[in-house]
């Protein structure tokens, strides 16, 4: 995350990183149930096999995992049947847990329909580089929701389609990085409650000096799907 | 495996059973290099790559593309495929590298304009690795008639090339705006969506996915006779398969949306069973039912339920199911996998979720983000 903090222990309570082999974190993720994550689906490129993951849940520190961590093999990836490496889209995944745990906060996932309103601020989170290195803590970073269609302005080289969401800034100055992908961005309502509005997906070289808003992947428009994908999963034994 | 004959002791490339040379030719797969002038490469690669696959989704792979699009060198495309896919010798089983004059005019040219975003010239490809040409190595250098743009460009009238996305996108990429010639769906071979100006490709067309304004793309795609009735993906299965608990449409949609809590007061339970509704009878119901049914519908705990009666008149109207007996032996299945036709006491049942899936509250502690004094 550029140009964010670091998040206090315990705030996030729904981000997990994926982890894999020597490679440690690679991506982020969220939990949405007892035994299921959301990620993006380009996370799995050249590595979509289930046994070479593992999802550490309750981590603040990638460095000291500490007694609250919970590391998770995974069982199943889904990946969406529509995904598009060349214009990253339909880009999201949802991974089943080899076991569930009781001690969980997962994330709401939104109604039909349900959209944050463009201008409205959200947050962001993740282990991803900070535009000079890569964190042990988790950082946090507030973002303002940005409309599809000046979004586009910003991005002539790639069309943004309506399973994307886009947030950030003109000068990019808080963004999503490399490693953060998978990640949520999420809003809070009234109530206090948090719903998942967005996966980390692409946007302009967070390093370099191209600026613009980062791109997400749009969770409401996958909604159906996800629990769809759950229902089959859990219900539907083969 | 760099050498001719390879010692296999941890190199994951070799082969373990003897020693012999584990370099081998592969064809080349990397969509973005697929015209060039030769077809059979070999990994590692000059970028560390350890495969096509890490290629194809390495960052190189992103920003050479990118970068043709400014023009910078006309030969940056071949340049940048014989680092990404380097050419395989089919006889010696050597990579052939491409020569140093022509790493060194692509990076004169184009180095700088990575500069102006700030980027860098991938510092894997120091040009002096390369031999020189003429020299007694053999080395590549681009031929008379060398595509500039790669298979995932298109190419302008003008010669210059943009990212094949930008066809028809609506914007003028090309210098002499020939993107958005021709613009029209069959031109293109494409799918005119009825009703709007909304091209898509043929394979999209009674796939499961809506992409045209007004679904049409998925309306009318299987005759299904009146026994029977159309998956999701246009299959068709015969009624009493339908909602039984079992997937029997390859997409697993004769099993969506089989429960619901559905009447006017909004929560009778009611089962979508053989491709009628049913509603579910009190007989035999319990807690654990209850929950089962809440956890299906993506719900929190029920909290209580209720037995309702039916509308008067209405009995011998409706349909019911009840439990089966012994449905707890069946773990982990659906709801409408355990359930009878039949009912004695014509009493629906209403399971009443007062706390909505307990979902999205962080830990109690510390102070609210969005009010931290300044």
């Amino acid at each position: 995350i550029l140009g964010g903090r670091v998040s206090r222990r315990g705030a996030w309570p729904w981000q997990c990183s994926l982890q894999s082999g020597q490679s440690g974190h690679v991506c982020g993720c969220v939990l949405i149930a007892r035994r299921w994550v959301l990620t993006v689906a380009h996370c799995f490129e050249g590595r979509e096999s289930a046994d070479l993951w593992k999802v550490v849940l309750g981590l603040s520190n990638l460095d000291h995992p500490g007694v609250h961590s919970q590391s998770r093999g995974v069982r199943s990836i889904i990946v969406h049947p529509r995904y598009n490496r060349a214009v990253v889209d339909y880009d999201i995944s949802v991974v089943q847990l080899d076991s569930e745990t009781p001690f969980v906060r997962p994330v709401c996932l939104p109604q039909l329909g349900q959209l944050p309103s463009p201008d409205s601020y959200c947050y962001i989170t993740g282990w991803g580089h900070m535009g000079n290195r890569m964190p042990f803590k988790l950082q946090e970073g507030e973002v303002r929701i940005i409309s599809l269609s000046q979004c586009q302005s910003y991005f002539d080289m790639k069309t943004i389609t309506p399973r994307m969401l886009c947030a950030g800034y003109d000068a990019g100055t808080v963004d999503s990085c490399m490693g953060d992908s998978g990640g949520p961005l999420v809003c809070e309502d009234d109530g206090g409650h948090w719903t998942l509005f967005g996966l980390t997906s692409w946007g302009s070289v967070c390093f370099s000096k191209v600026l613009g808003p980062g791109v997400y992947s749009n969770v409401t428009h996958f909604t159906p799907w996800i629990q769809q994908q759950i229902y089959v999963h859990t219900y539907l034994s083969d | 495996c760099i050498s001719t004959s390879c010692q296999c002791v941890s190199s994951s490339s070799c082969d373990s059973r003897n020693n012999n040379s584990c370099t081998r030719c592969e064809p080349i797969s990397l969509e973005l290099c697929m015209n060039l002038p030769y077809n059979l490469t070999s990994f590692p690669n000059f970028l560390g790559h350890q495969s096509q696959r890490e290629s194809s989704v390495s960052w190189e792979s992103s920003l050479f593309p990118a970068l043709v699009q400014t023009g910078c060198y006309q030969y940056l495309m071949f340049y940048a495929c014989t680092l990404l896919v380097p050419k395989c010798d089919p006889v010696s089983l050597q990579r052939v590298p491409p020569c140093r004059s022509l790493c060194r005019h692509a990076k004169e040219k184009c180095e700088s304009v990575l500069g102006i975003v700030g980027l860098q010239w991938p510092e894997d490809s120091d040009c002096g690795q390369f031999p020189e040409d003429g020299g007694n190595s053999t080395c590549l250098l681009p031929e008379e008639g060398v595509d500039e743009c790669s298979p995932s460009h298109f190419k302008c009238r003008s010669g210059r090339c943009v990212l094949s996305t930008k066809r028809c996108d609506g914007h003028l990429d090309c210098d002499d705006h020939s993107d958005e010639d021709d613009c029209g769906c069959s031109e293109r071979a494409l799918w005119e969506c009825p009703g709007s100006k909304v091209c898509i490709k043929a394979s999209m067309i009674c796939d499961g996915f809506p992409d045209c304004p007004l679904l049409v793309d998925e309306a009318n795609c299987s005759v299904c006779s009146d026994n029977e009735l159309s998956c999701n993906n246009h299959q068709c299965v015969h009624r009493t398969l339908w909602c039984d608990g079992k997937k029997h449409c390859s997409d697993s949609s004769d099993e969506w949306n089989c429960v619901s809590l559905s009447d006017q007061s909004g929560s009778v339970l009611t089962v979508f069973r053989t491709a009628a509704e049913y509603q579910v009878c009190a007989d035999e119901w319990n807690h654990e039912l209850s929950r089962l049914t809440c956890s299906q519908l993506g719900l929190g705990v029920p909290s209580s339920v209720s037995m309702v009666t039916d509308q008067p008149g209405a009995p011998g109207r409706r349909r019911w199911l009840h439990v089966h007996p012994e449905w707890n032996l069946r773990n982990g299945s659906a709801l409408q996998d355990v359930i009878l036709v039949c009912c004695l006491s014509y009493y629906g049942v209403s399971p009443t979720v007062v706390s909505p899936s307990d979902c999205g509250r962080r830990a109690a502690v510390g102070v609210h983000p969005h009010r931290k004094k300044r």
